[in-house]
C-alpha cells in the first residue's frame, strides 16, 4: 500500500504527493513507466499454464546471468518457480547462450504454436512438426543467434542401447496432403540413454521468418535408428507437447537493436 | 601574485575578519549554514512494478531503485564532488550575471542499467536490456 514516493532516507521529500495516489493518477503513473519501458501497452498475457513452462525457466536463468547484482532477488523468485517441479532439470542455459547474451540487447522465447504428431503408416515416417510465431518482434531488432531447444528423456525399455539420428528440418513449402518440402538443418546422432535439453541452432531460418513472415511454415523433426527405420520422436524419448510443461519443446531468440530506441519527445 | 606592501593584504584580511554584509550578492549563499543540506546530491526512489500492480506480466525484477538528483550547485564547487570543469565556469558566470545566467544543474554523473524480464500478449517471455535506468551518482554539470 505505499502508494508514496518517499525520498531513500524516509524523509518524505516536500513537493512528493502526501497520500494515496488516485486510479487516474495511478494510471498515469504506468503510462510513464510503460513509456519507459518502450511498451505500448501493458501486455495481458493468458497464464492459465504458460507461466511454469520451459520458457519462463530458460529465460529465468539468462536473466539470473545478467543481472547479478539483483540476484538475491531473483533467487528467490527463482526458486518459487523451481519448487514447483519436482524434478530439479539440469541448468537451461548454456554457456554459447551467456555468449549469445553479452552481445545482445534483448532475447524473446516463443512457445510452440502447433505440432502435429503425424503417425502415418509404417512404410512413411514419422514427423512432428513446431510453429513459433516471431510477428511480434518490435521494430528494428535484428535476430543475431536462435535456437530451437528440445528435451530428450532417457530412453531404458525398448531401445536400451539403440543410437538414433535425429533430423531437423525447416519446412520450406508443401500441398495439402502430401509431405512438406524440407530443408535439412542439422542431423544428429543420438544415445537412447542420454538425457538433457538439445539445442539446434536456427539462426539463418529465423532471419528468414523474420524478413518474410509467409515463409514462416516452421520446423519438423523426425527420428531413426540407424538401420534406418522410422520411430516415432517420443519413442526416441524426445519431450512434446504433451510432456512435462518444464520439458516442453520452445524456440529462443537473441536480437540486437538496430537503431538506439529514442522516445519520440511528448 | 606576491604583495609589495603589506597594506593591502592588511586591508584585505581586515576586510575578511568583518561580516561582508555589501559584499553578499543576490546569489551569494552561505556556505557553513544549512544551505550545505540542499548540495546536489543523489535521492533514492524506488519504482516497484508490484505497486503499479504488473506483477501478473513483470516476472523479474520486482522493481527498480531509479532514483534521483536533487539540490543547488553553488559557489564553491569544490563542496560538490563530481563537479564538471565547465560547471566551475558556470557558478563563476553565474556569480557575475545571477539573473541571466543560471547555476549549474544537478544531474547524474553515472548511470547503470537493469534488465527487465516480462511476457509479452502471447505469452512469450521477453528479457530487455535498458541502459540509464538507475542514478549511481549526480553531480553539477
Amino acid at each position: 500500500g505505499s502508494n508514496y514516493l518517499f525520498d531513500g532516507n524516509n524523509e518524505v521529500h516536500p513537493s512528493f504527493v502526501h497520500r494515496r495516489l488516485r486510479t487516474h493518477e495511478k494510471r498515469e503513473m504506468q503510462k510513464e513507466i510503460l513509456s519507459i519501458l518502450g511498451l505500448p501497452h501493458r501486455p495481458r498475457p493468458h497464464l492459465s499454464h504458460g507461466k511454469y513452462n520451459s520458457a519462463p525457466l530458460f529465460m529465468m536463468d539468462l536473466y539470473n546471468t545478467i543481472s547479478n547484482e539483483e540476484k538475491n532477488e531473483v533467487d528467490g523468485i527463482l526458486d518459487q518457480y523451481k519448487s514447483m517441479f519436482t524434478t530439479q532439470g539440469p541448468p537451461l542455459a548454456t554457456f554459447q547462450d551467456s555468449a549469445f547474451l553479452n552481445d545482445a540487447d534483448m532475447v524473446m522465447s516463443f512457445v510452440n504454436l502447433v505440432e502435429y504428431d503425424r503417425e502415418l503408416s509404417p512404410e512413411r515416417h514419422h514427423h512432428k512438426e513446431f510453429k513459433f510465431n516471431l510477428s511480434q518482434i518490435p521494430e528494428g531488432e535484428a535476430v543475431t543467434a536462435a535456437e530451437f531447444r528440445i528435451y530428450k528423456e532417457c530412453v531404458s525399455r525398448s531401445f536400451r542401447n539403440e543410437t538414433f539420428l535425429l533430423s531437423v528440418y525447416q519446412v520450406v513449402g508443401g500441398r495439402p496432403g502430401r509431405d512438406a518440402d524440407l530443408f535439412l538443418l542439422e542431423s544428429r546422432r543420438l544415445w537412447a540413454a542420454e538425457e538433457g535439453w538439445l539445442e539446434f541452432d536456427i539462426t539463418a531460418t529465423s532471419n528468414v521468418w523474420v524478413m518474410s513472415p509467409d515463409h514462416n511454415l516452421g520446423l519438423q523433426i523426425s527420428v531413426e535408428t540407424l538401420s534406418g527405420q522410422s520411430i516415432s520422436s517420443k519413442d526416441a524419448g524426445l519431450v512434446g507437447r504433451d510432456g512435462a510443461i518444464e520439458r516442453q519443446p520452445f524456440m529462443v531468440a537473441f536480437f540486437k537493436v538496430g537503431e538506439v530506441h529514442v522516445r519520440s519527445p511528448r | 601574485s606576491a604583495n609589495p606592501n603589506g597594506k593591502r593584504r592588511q586591508q584585505s584580511r581586515n576586510r575578511s575578519s568583518q561580516p561582508q554584509e555589501s559584499s553578499r550578492g543576490p546569489g551569494h549563499t552561505d556556505y557553513n549554514s544549512s544551505d550545505q543540506k540542499t548540495a546536489c546530491r543523489r535521492h533514492e526512489l524506488y519504482v516497484s512494478f508490484r505497486e503499479l500492480s504488473w506483477q501478473d506480466w513483470i516476472i523479474a525484477p520486482e522493481g527498480y531503485a531509479a532514483n534521483y538528483c536533487d539540490g543547488e550547485c553553488s559557489f564553491p564547487l569544490n563542496a560538490h564532488m563530481n563537479a564538471t570543469n565547465h560547471a566551475i565556469v558556470q557558478t563563476l558566470v553565474h556569480l557575475m550575471n545571477p539573473d541571466n545566467v543560471p547555476k549549474p544543474c544537478c544531474a547524474p554523473t553515472k548511470l547503470h542499467a537493469i534488465s527487465v524480464l516480462y511476457f509479452d500478449d502471447n505469452s512469450n517471455v521477453i528479457l530487455k536490456k535498458y541502459k540509464n535506468m538507475v542514478v549511481r551518482a549526480c553531480g553539477c554539470h
